[in-house]
């Protein structure tokens, strides 16, 4: 089973057509296993972005370099996975 | 539980209990619910599209699909409250009756099986169907890409490892082609909602061109009033639009293709929330935002009654 132990959800707001494009950049990088959650629309609108572990201190870098905004949504992608089971698990047992 | 009446509707639950409760439903409601199995998907589970009908042959009808990308498991779940809310108002409420007596519904609640049974099993996050159709070791199309309305063209991807891949040709899912296939062969459906989450937004056609559809301003408006019935109940805000200028280009979208069937209300949901669980909504979401969506859909199901085309 796959597991989120450390990812991260993103919400990077691109302002300025050029953020945007350097913000689309990223969807083509493979090797970052980046998860679009809600893709770039345009300029102000905000982009979320699931990110594993061993890419977070990367993306957050670029994105600091290139003067992106971002924020972090979701602190820990597992543990509201893991809520989210214990929840499911209570009812069954409830019944 | 031995009846819809003592299932937990702000609960997820798996495949297995969803089909459960449908074969309930239609055991409980033999009058007006039937079961139709419309396909087998890639991984040969059954597709499932509840009927809600007081008779009549090949009436108008309405369409409401969700869980088409597996793990907005909101849509899902929503489904399943939708699938007793008409059987517990189709007499009481005199909306919903008035419909009922003109037009049949119908629901499918797992549009993508295999996918979210993967998502109960494998991986909570995955959004495509589980089919492989070329030599790349990914796996999964996304089915909202997938059909035949502008297929191949700007916002989708043509990388069987995107998660916006639109596979090697238009209706190549057999997920997607059952439902192309039910649409053609029934000829008569006059409204097609399909559902989505998250960022709250109601959106119709079109996704691949930023033409205008010609009945823009009729579906503007359907949406306007859609989106206050909604907000009336929580004050939940929705945005409205056109795919394309509300989202982004997306080619090969499901209501782009039913609206260029003929089928003039045709809408998308994307249902709560707007990022701060994103597909992670809590259980004790998942009623709330069926409550408010169902009186937007009542909105557009009115509003496909009273303007027969």
């Amino acid at each position: 089973t796959e597991t989120f132990v450390g990812h991260q959800v993103l919400r990077i707001v691109p302002t300025t057509h050029e953020e945007l494009q350097k913000v689309q950049e990223l969807q083509d990088l493979e090797d970052l296993q980046l998860d679009f959650w809600l893709g770039p629309r345009g300029p102000g609108h905000p982009v979320d972005v699931r990110v594993p572990l061993p890419s977070l201190q990367p993306l957050k870098v670029h994105l600091e370099s290139n003067g992106i905004s971002y924020s972090v949504m979701i602190k820990d992608v597992q543990a509201l996975v893991d809520r989210e089971k214990k929840e499911m698990l209570r009812t069954r047992r409830w019944l | 539980p031995l009846s819809t009446s003592t299932f937990n509707y702000d609960s997820y639950h798996n495949l297995a209990e969803i089909y459960d409760f449908i074969d309930l439903l239609v055991a409980e409601n033999p009058n007006l619910v039937s079961k139709l199995e419309i396909g087998r998907s890639t991984e040969d589970r059954p597709l499932y599209v509840l009927k809600f009908s007081k008779g009549g042959t090949n009436r108008p009808a309405i369409w409401i699909d969700t869980g088409i990308h597996s793990r907005e498991w909101v849509t899902q779940a929503s489904g399943v409250w939708f699938a007793k809310k008409i059987v517990s108002d189709h007499e009481q409420d005199e909306g919903l009756a008035s419909i009922l007596n003109e037009m049949d519904i119908f629901l499918e609640i797992v549009t993508n099986p295999d996918g979210f049974a993967f998502t109960h099993t494998q991986n909570r996050m995955w959004r495509k169907t589980r089919s492989r159709h070329s030599s790349s070791t990914c796996i999964g199309v996304d089915p909202n890409r997938n059909w035949d309305a502008g297929f191949g063209g700007t916002g989708s991807s043509s990388n069987p490892c995107s998660e916006t891949y639109r596979g090697p040709y238009a209706n190549s899912e057999p997920e997607v082609r059952a439902i192309v296939d039910f649409v053609k062969n029934h000829g008569n459906i006059k409204a097609f909602i399909s559902i989505h989450s998250y960022s709250q937004l109601l959106l119709y056609p079109y996704g691949y061109t930023s033409t205008p559809a010609p009945d823009h301003q009729e579906l503007h408006q359907i949406s306007e009033q859609a989106a206050a019935a909604l907000a009336s109940l929580y004050g939940t805000d929705f945005e409205y639009g056109s795919i394309y200028s509300t989202i982004y280009p997306a080619s090969g979208s499901t209501v782009d293709w039913t609206y260029n069937q003929g089928i003039k209300y045709s809408f998308t949901f994307e249902l709560r929330d707007t990022g701060r669980y994103g597909f992670l909504l809590p259980a004790s979401q998942i009623v709330p935002t069926a409550q408010e969506t169902w009186l937007a859909l009542k909105v557009i199901m009115q509003h496909a009654r009273d303007h027969p085309y």
